[in-house]
């Protein structure tokens, strides 16, 4: 089973 | 002061009309360089990022940087009260503007409007700018066909490129499919289909997501896909002159 990602975990805060 | 005229107007309502329904209040900020946007979408799947350079407008002055928070559904609203070919020229007085204004220009009326701005707290995320090992231009109508096809028949659209192309795939309880689409160097720009790949990706995406992207097809006939394994896909459409709309969605990982 695949779960959806979000983008946070991807991109760091500024 | 701030000012930016657009020549062409019909482009900042198509761009708006675009994000719409990704994305609901926005800070826009203005700089020397240009304008430009970056927002998530309420559950953070995509991330909405606009630029557009100074040097693309009819008219540009950004004396200091400046945040204004908008309603897309309101700026709409002023939108709506000019015509598509008429110029646009978005305007600020304050150091710390309460309210942006615009001007609609044709050969016969002139409009004026003020928009109030909000204060938003909103998270700004850096986004790097990597390499991606496979990037796919393509035309933007067809992409759009693929996911409305594709998407009749499961909500989860998988990606796969290789050396001979890009491929679309679809699993549902109904059965499955794809589609592949082959490179081509037609001499119609707008037709080409081109494929760099470094290495092979397949990645799987919510095609709701897509759905609501390519409303951005109206901004530019070619579309370009880029991916790695596992990281979000960027689908970004050129604006001619001026800039660029990119849109990330986040990938969909097996556990």
């Amino acid at each position: 089973l695949k779960t959806q990602q979000s983008i946070p975990n991807f991109f760091t805060d500024m | 002061m701030f000012e930016a005229k657009f020549e062409d107007g019909g482009l900042f309502k198509k761009i708006v009309e675009a994000i719409k329904e990704l994305v609901k209040n926005v800070n826009l900020e203005a700089n020397g360089t240009g304008i430009s946007l970056q927002a998530m979408d309420t559950s953070h799947v995509a991330l909405v990022a606009l630029q557009l350079n100074e040097k693309g407008f009819k008219k540009y002055r950004c004396e200091k940087s400046l945040t204004m928070g908008l309603s897309i559904e309101n700026l709409q609203k002023i939108l709506k009260c000019s015509g598509n070919d008429d110029q646009i020229t978005l305007r600020t007085q304050d150091e710390e503007p309460t309210t942006l204004s615009f001007t609609f220009e044709s050969k016969n009326r002139i409009s004026e409007f003020q928009l109030n701005l909000m204060s938003l707290d909103q998270e700004q995320l850096g986004v790097p700018d990597t390499e991606y090992s496979s990037v796919v231009r393509m035309p933007s109508n067809e992409f759009t066909k693929i996911c409305r096809e594709l998407g009749n028949i499961n909500e989860a659209i998988g990606i796969e490129t290789s050396k001979e192309g890009i491929k679309f795939y679809v699993k549902g309880d109904i059965g499955e499919g794809q589609v592949s689409v082959k490179i081509n160097d037609t001499e119609k720009p707008e037709e080409r289909v081109e494929c760099e790949v470094d290495e092979p990706v397949n990645l799987s995406f919510a095609v709701r997501y897509f759905n609501l992207f390519n409303k951005a097809s109206a901004l530019s006939s070619q579309v370009i896909l880029s991916m790695s394994q596992d990281q979000p896909l960027v689908i970004e459409y050129i604006i001619e002159e001026m800039g660029s709309l990119k849109l990330y969605l986040a990938p969909k990982i097996n556990d």
